[in-house]
């Protein structure tokens, strides 16, 4: 951030909205902006109050090219938006490259999203290093309608302005690091020879070839897919990943989602008794895929597209010394493995052992 | 049918960097001259401290990765140093 001495030295700030971009009707522009605004006024004792025939504290604009201010845009697509920092005159100000496609869906480049990225840059803030922040430069294609101010950027605003006098302090979605020893996977699942792990609104990638594995936004892949999945498998057969969240299950053919999805999980032979699962994992070497919930689990016959007979059956009974609850499984060179909160059990499915026992994050390249 | 686009040359790729360092880490602002004869430091330094802010591994030189970060569409604020 700023040095406190360099940030508002007021809480009250006006906005004035001094042209619209054509790519939005107006009331939708006011909207996002005002949503923006809020943003940051939700967590601080900040009021932000919209003028509409003096000079306001917070310029907006739509603006391209060079538009005199020394920073230049650079046409469609790079540099989306800029603001100054808090002060007088150009200070505080929010440009808008109306070179851009402006939306208010999950289109690029949602307008809300940027602007209120920007707001954080009038109020003081920087960039932050933190990927999943809000503050983080590149522009992130997640889903708008359930965006959360993380919180390292609450932490942020927090120190220029303070807490806001909401009695329950509101909180913020932290960024997963590769080496949390704690960390608990929603879903594992292998995807064309790489690894995915599923943690709330993130991804961990795994390359064989790669020694780290990369973090990235689940809607920066699939920007319709929910965040904090409950599980996730790939059918080698179709080459399709199937994602579990609740009741219902969409299927993934590479980065686009397949048509007619998503789909009851009751389709494949549940019981309506089953209102999630925890984990799916295919078996290859059984030709077999597995579906965890609580205490049972079910065997699914890909090529019948049927449950088969008998199931469901207890876990404990078929996978002794596996505990109950499962969070995640994955197929992998020949080892199925279960993940437990923050261990990891590698599984040898014919002699029905557990090989070993490993840290959840031990594929991350920790 | 026209013939396909040439890769870009390599120098697209410098110029690009250089741009975007000159861009969002003041490369060439805070001394050194940048250009044809730029001086190397400069420009590896300000590479390697972009590379670090976005937790890239620090090569000081323009690998893939580091393209593909540049190129994402961004905010137009300085990663270093702020607006005033």
């Amino acid at each position: 951030t700023v040095a406190k001495s360099s940030a508002w030295q007021k809480k009250d700030l006006t906005y004035r909205i001094l042209n619209f971009t054509p790519d939005l009707p107006q009331a939708d522009v006011e909207t996002a902006i005002q949503r923006a605004f809020k943003v940051w006024s939700d967590v601080t004792p900040l009021t932000f109050t919209r003028i509409y025939n003096e000079v306001s504290d917070i310029e907006i604009s739509f603006t391209a090219g060079d538009h005199k201010d020394n920073s230049p845009f650079d046409g469609s697509g790079g540099i989306l938006a800029h603001a100054f920092q808090p002060g007088n005159g150009i200070g505080g100000d929010a440009h808008f490259d109306e070179d851009e496609t402006w939306t208010k869906t999950s289109e690029i480049y949602n307008l809300f999203l940027v602007a209120a990225h920007e707001f954080g840059h009038s109020l003081g803030l920087s960039h932050s290093t933190d990927q999943g922040a809000l503050m983080y430069p590149t522009y992130s294609n997640t889903d708008p309608k359930t965006f959360q101010l993380p919180q390292d950027d609450i932490n942020a605003i927090q120190y220029l302005y303070g807490k806001s006098s909401n009695p329950v302090q509101p909180t913020g979605p932290s960024t997963p690091s590769r080496c949390d020893p704690n960390v608990v996977f929603n879903a594992v699942t292998t995807m064309r020879g790489e690894l995915i792990f599923f943690v709330k609104r993130f991804l961990w990638r795994k390359h064989p070839q790669a020694s780290e594995a990369e973090l990235m936004f689940v809607q920066a892949f699939w920007p319709s897919l929910p965040t904090n999945i409950d599980a996730a498998y790939e059918n080698p057969i179709t080459e399709q990943i199937l994602v579990f969240k609740g009741s219902k299950y969409t299927a993934l053919d590479g980065f686009d989602v397949v048509q007619g999805y998503p789909r009851n999980i009751y389709s494949l032979g549940f019981p309506k008794t089953v209102k999630r699962i925890d984990a799916a994992v295919h078996i290859e070497q059984l030709g077999k895929t597995y579906f965890f919930a609580a205490k049972k689990y079910w065997s699914y016959d890909e090529d019948k597209k049927q449950m088969d007979k008998g199931f469901p059956k207890q876990i404990s009974n078929d996978f002794p010394g596996i505990p109950d609850k499962i969070d995640a499984a994955f197929y992998y060179r020949g080892r199925l493995y279960f993940f437990i909160g923050r261990s990891q059990f590698e599984y040898n499915i014919n002699s029905k052992r557990i090989v070993q026992v490993l840290r959840s994050n031990s594929w991350l390249g920790c | 049918f026209p013939a396909d686009k040439q890769d870009e040359p390599p120098a697209t790729k410098e110029e690009m960097a250089e741009n975007y360092l000159k861009r969002f880490y003041s490369l060439g602002t805070d001394g050194g001259p940048v250009g044809r004869k730029k001086h190397i430091q400069p420009f590896t330094e300000k590479l390697e401290q972009m590379q670090k802010f976005f937790g890239l591994k620090v090569t000081g030189t323009l690998d893939p990765k580091t393209v593909e970060v540049m190129e994402k569409p961004r905010c137009g604020v300085y990663d270093v140093g702020q607006y005033s």
